[in-house]
């Protein structure tokens, strides 16, 4: 969950 | 997405568009701090390298893009197109203090040691500080257009927003990012001073200026 959703943020 | 990172890019986008119009419209960048806005587009430039490695969605990719342009062109606005306007001689931060330090932290704490992840950690990093130039500006010359203080609001309502929409994430996802919350903390702690004055003078109809 962590690795995968990781910079998807602006 | 949730509602907060939605208002809180929305705010982020505001502030951006809100400085270009201030520049473009009064034809001058005084009391805007060239350092700050250079940092916030080496910000943008070293974070969205992602653009050419991952697609997240039509959304993020145009926001990015919206987000590096902008900010080429305010920068662009200050050292080239207005530069007569530009006070220099204010504008005194020394930028390697923060830029050389950040990097080193970029370097030591991060996620994973990949130029691409390095840098995105840098541009997190000196996000948190990059407004400072400007602040200390103010410091400087005692006050801020009413205008600028509107930018400096926008800015830090984006910041705040995404703090409730990292509680959020955390609750409803299971989803945190520590390098982010804490480098995110930090500059929302920076704006609170800010916030202060604007709330008691600024939205009182009164200009910013700081006690002599």
């Amino acid at each position: 969950k962590f690795e995968e959703a990781l910079h998807d943020e602006l | 997405m949730n509602v907060f990172r939605l208002i809180g890019d929305l705010s982020h986008l505001l502030a951006i568009l809100i400085l270009l119009w201030k520049i473009w419209k009064t034809r001058s960048c005084s009391g805007i701090s060239g350092k700050s806005q250079f940092l916030f587009a080496l910000v943008f430039t070293t974070r969205y390298l992602d653009l050419f490695t991952n697609f997240i969605s039509p959304y993020n990719t145009f926001m990015k893009i919206v987000y590096i342009v902008c900010s080429c062109v305010t920068v662009y606005f200050i050292y080239v197109k207005f530069k007569a306007t530009y006070d220099s001689n204010h504008d005194t931060f020394r930028v390697e203090f923060l830029v050389v330090p950040v990097g080193g932290l970029a370097f030591l704490v991060n996620h994973d040691f990949t130029p691409l992840e390095i840098l995105w950690t840098f541009s997190i990093y000196l996000e948190s500080v990059a407004i400072l130039p400007q602040l200390f500006m103010i410091s400087k010359t005692g006050e801020a257009e009413t205008i600028t203080s509107h930018y400096l609001f926008a800015l830090g309502a984006y910041r705040a927003l995404y703090i409730v929409n990292w509680v959020y994430r955390y609750y409803f996802e299971g989803f945190f990012d520590l390098i982010a919350i804490v480098a995110g903390c930090v500059q929302t702690i920076l704006y609170c001073d800010f916030f202060y004055l604007y709330i008691t003078k600024v939205l009182q109809g009164k200009k910013l200026s700081l006690p002599a």
